[in-house]
């Protein structure tokens, strides 16, 4: 039995000037952490579902990217989270969306698949679901916090105030813009 | 966004995404993350994870799309990804990219937004991380 893995930790508008040597490390370095860690699922014969788990796990735990800690904030200030897993072999999957206490949001996917007759459960339902299940360890919405994601927020929301007051002074009416 | 695909010795595939969103999202919005078969999808011969703008990868059926261009028509992993993720999606105004692996262990990793965090290891033990390149 031959194994493969592949992760990734997010693509977009990042201009490689735009990163620090060190921080360029870090990302690489956690990268790296992450494949390992799902590695080492698959080279001691472990299944594939684990392993996903294992990578996605130290991604959502680094401050670098968007998942777990680290989450970008949404409109209100806070975060909702969302996962999914899946198993090829057996087509199962259980996914979670608008979690907001939940450290691990693809650990809690996989409960859902497991451990519920459901395939998704999202917001209040999912974390109702949390509460019933063993291991799904729980955290303040402020624990996804991050400096760099606060930056961020404001920056999209001062875009977004001089976008809307771009369409008051006359736009077409037609502008192609995300508000999410 | 985060994701992974994982091929292990009994030949099965697993994927699996997790994200914050999108920053400044409305609350209650929900991307393609967790909607099995746009962001993510496994069956038994291909696998799937996707990263971007969320609502194109709804659209589409992104992730499920790929693997049924490998399991209906016998599109290389490599030819299905980039059509769906490189083509299709940019054609309707959406970018991103996606990682997805076979049971074969064939890797794709296509993107079109400049940049794609990833790493990969390969059966032949071969691996390695990219951001730009």
């Amino acid at each position: 039995g031959r194994t493969a893995l592949v992760i990734h930790g997010g693509a977009g508008f990042v201009p490689k000037e735009s990163l620090s040597a060190a921080d360029e490390k870090e990302y690489r370095a956690t990268l790296r952490l992450a494949l390992d860690a799902g590695n080492a699922v698959l080279q001691r014969g472990g299944p594939a579902i684990d392993a996903v788990e294992a990578s996605i796990r130290v991604l959502e735990e680094s401050p670098r990217f968007n998942a777990g800690k680290g989450a970008v904030f949404n409109a209100k200030g806070g975060h909702e989270l969302d996962a999914a897993i899946m198993e090829g072999h057996t087509l199962r999957a259980g996914a979670v969306a608008g979690v907001t206490t939940v450290r691990s949001p693809i650990k809690l996917a996989r409960a859902v698949m497991e451990h519920s007759p459901h395939v998704m459960l999202a917001g209040p339902g999912a974390e109702a679901f949390a509460d019933t299940q063993k291991d799904i360890e729980r955290v303040p919405n402020s624990w996804f916090d991050t400096p760099m994601r606060r930056r961020q927020l404001e920056e999209a929301q001062r875009k977004e105030a001089e976008q809307k007051a771009a369409v008051i002074e006359g736009d077409d009416g037609n502008v192609r813009r995300y508000l999410g | 966004t985060v994701g992974a695909v994982a091929l292990d010795k009994a030949g099965h595939i697993a994927a699996g995404t997790s994200t914050g969103g999108m920053t400044n999202k409305r609350w209650g919005r929900v991307g393609d993350s967790p909607i099995i078969g746009a962001g993510t999808w496994a069956d038994d011969r291909c696998g799937v994870s996707g990263t971007g703008w969320g609502e194109y990868y709804i659209r589409t059926n992104a992730a499920r799309d790929i693997c049924a261009r490998v399991e209906y028509r016998g599109d290389s992993l490599q030819a299905a990804a980039d059509e769906v993720i490189n083509r299709i999606i940019p054609a309707m105004g959406g970018d991103g990219g996606a990682i997805a692996l076979d049971r074969d262990g064939n890797i794709a990793m296509p993107f079109n937004s400049g940049s794609m965090f990833r790493a990969w290891i390969r059966p032949d033990g071969s691996s390695g991380v990219a951001i730009h390149e």
